[in-house]
């Protein structure tokens, strides 16, 4: 049996609504430790992994290792039938399911629903662990706002660490521009800007993919930017107290 | 010129 209750339904709600442009049909992993999620853009140039921490959940009970395939239009239409404030109780019953059962609780109301599963033919790819050269937190909304500004001018954004900082910049048919977000320490630990850099990077990436991921941007007020260079990046959501969601995006590379 | 790199054959060829 699997049995896992957010006591925060609206954020359940939030992570399918940050993934759900960039992945169809996901396989949900559920065991002992967790929930896991890992799954690719048809292009295969992003790729969403989701990792939810047994104690992070209000109750958490999986006795055995679950795939669980999922059509996340699908799953987004059951959850339309939630309130923000809901808690949320995923559930099976069988060893291999059809079904995965929602709860949906608030203080005046029970809504139970059931989504059928599909069998997904999906491939896990082994991504390691790896240090990067240059690692950038700075406030999610800032770097949303950035991306939103600079791909208005052109369809690819050029991202530059240093020292010093972090740089944006874009080279368009109408023009160019830069964007510098200074580092700071301030007191307000959303408002941080920080930058480790071993190595500086120099990288492109197609614009609307960030877009696409700063959805996530209502999981957290930081956002984690990790670079090498010629290697794909990953922009980390950490969900407190709960785990993180990181989405990976190849580069383009100079020829 | 740039091309895009493919996540999956990166991950694949690591």
């Amino acid at each position: 049996m699997f049995e896992a209750k957010f006591e925060d339904g609206g954020l359940f709600k939030k992570i399918v609504e940050a993934i759900k442009e960039l992945v169809k049909n996901v396989n949900l992993e559920a065991n002992g430790t967790g929930i896991s999620l890992q799954a690719m853009d048809t292009s295969h140039v992003a790729l969403v992994a989701l990792q939810l921490n047994e104690k992070g959940f209000k109750k958490y009970r999986c006795e055995k290792s679950l795939t669980m395939g999922l059509s996340i239009e699908n799953l987004q239409k059951i959850l339309k039938c939630s309130g923000n404030d809901d808690q949320i109780t995923l559930r099976t019953q069988d060893e291999e399911p059809t079904t995965l059962s929602f709860t949906f609780e608030s203080k005046n109301r029970i809504s139970e629903f059931q989504l059928n599963l599909m069998s997904l033919d999906q491939e896990q790819l082994g991504v390691p662990d790896t240090e990067y050269s240059s690692v950038v937190r700075m406030p999610s909304n800032e770097f949303t706002k950035i991306c939103r500004e600079l791909g208005n001018i052109n369809e690819a954004i050029g991202i530059e660490t240093s020292k010093e900082g972090i740089k944006f910049y874009v080279k368009g048919d109408i023009g160019e521009g830069q964007v510098s977000v200074k580092i700071n320490d301030t007191e307000k630990p959303e408002e941080r800007v920080e930058c480790e850099v071993d190595e500086p990077v120099n990288l492109s990436f197609a614009v609307r993919y960030f877009n696409l991921f700063n959805k996530a941007s209502a999981l957290s007020s930081q956002v984690i930017l990790s670079m090498s260079q010629d290697q794909p990046l990953v922009i980390e959501y950490i969900i407190e107290e709960m785990g993180s969601l990181k989405l990976y995006l190849a580069p383009k590379i100079n020829d | 010129q740039f091309y895009q790199l493919n996540l999956k054959e990166f991950y694949k060829n690591l």
